[in-house]
């Protein structure tokens, strides 16, 4: 028996459409420890990790761990029935074939019930060794949704390079080139607006911004995105669920054939 | 040309 009630409903929503884009199907993990999900995209070059702690939950109860496959595309036309401020109930059983979602507006006067159908689904877990940056940037997740859809338009691929100067974010392509700095930027009026760049050793890697891009649809998650780079290493941007957990995005480089 | 590398290279199948 699983049930978890989330009073900030559109949390949900919100993490289904960030991850969709880049996954049609997962395996969903319930545990004691919280709702977590892992899976790479079709072409496995990257890999989403979603972590949403129990204790971030208004009613959190799952009596053994339990993997449930589902449709992405499904899971977002089930929660797009949900009202913003809606109060989300999500239900599964032990050997069913189906999850339920339960929909309360603020008032409690619509209550609505949705049965989804589960999917089989291979999923092959990888392990994420832990990992010491050279350069670790955090900076205003709208800004960098706003560079990687600027230089989308430019080039594919976006060379990120941080030096003590700040993070370079560049690119190429038939039309022409593009340079975008942005430096530390602490003296803001609010926390997230800061641009911050802690480097160990200047790094440069190459990255698809089709990927970039796609990472980006998890903006509505959080105020300030992280991006950790290490030469050798895929790229991790990280968005912050507010006391729940993370949507962490890889992506594996491009190198020089 | 840049190959683009895959996430399996990188952290291994559990």
């Amino acid at each position: 028996m699983l049930e978890l009630r989330l009073v900030q409903g559109s949390l949900l929503k919100k993490v289904v459409d960030a991850i969709r884009d880049l996954v049609n199907d997962a395996s969903f993990d319930c545990s004691a420890t919280g709702f977590s999900l892992q899976a790479m995209d079709s072409s496995h070059v990257a890999l989403v990790a979603l972590l949403l702690r129990s204790e971030g939950f208004d009613h959190y109860r799952c009596d053994r761990n339990i993997s449930m496959g589902m449709n992405l595309n499904n899971m977002a036309k089930m929660l797009r029935c949900a009202g913003n401020d809606d109060i989300i109930t999500f239900k599964g059983d032990d050997g069913s074939d189906t999850v339920s979602f339960m929909f309360e507006s603020p008032t409690q006067d619509k209550i609505s019930d949705f049965e989804m159908k589960l999917m089989d689904i291979d999923s092959e877990r990888l392990g994420i060794p832990e990992a010491k940056y050279q350069a670790i940037v955090r900076m205003p997740s709208t800004e960098f949704a706003r560079i990687c859809k600027d230089l989308g338009s430019i080039g594919d691929t976006v060379v990120i390079s941080v030096t003590k100067e700040g993070v370079k974010f560049s690119t190429r392509g038939d039309i022409g080139s593009a340079n975008i700095v942005c430096r530390q930027n602490t003296d803001v009026d609010k926390p997230e607006q800061a641009t911050t760049v802690e480097m160990n050793d200047p790094v440069s890697l190459t990255f698809a911004l089709r990927y970039m891009n796609s990472f980006t649809k998890a903006t509505p998650l959080s105020n300030q995105v992280t991006i950790s780079l290490s030469s050798e290493l895929p790229v991790v941007v990280e968005y912050k669920i507010a006391e729940m957990g993370y949507v962490r995005f890889y992506l594996a480089p491009k190198i020089e054939e | 040309k840049r190959l683009q590398l895959n996430i399996t290279e990188f952290f291994p199948s559990t």
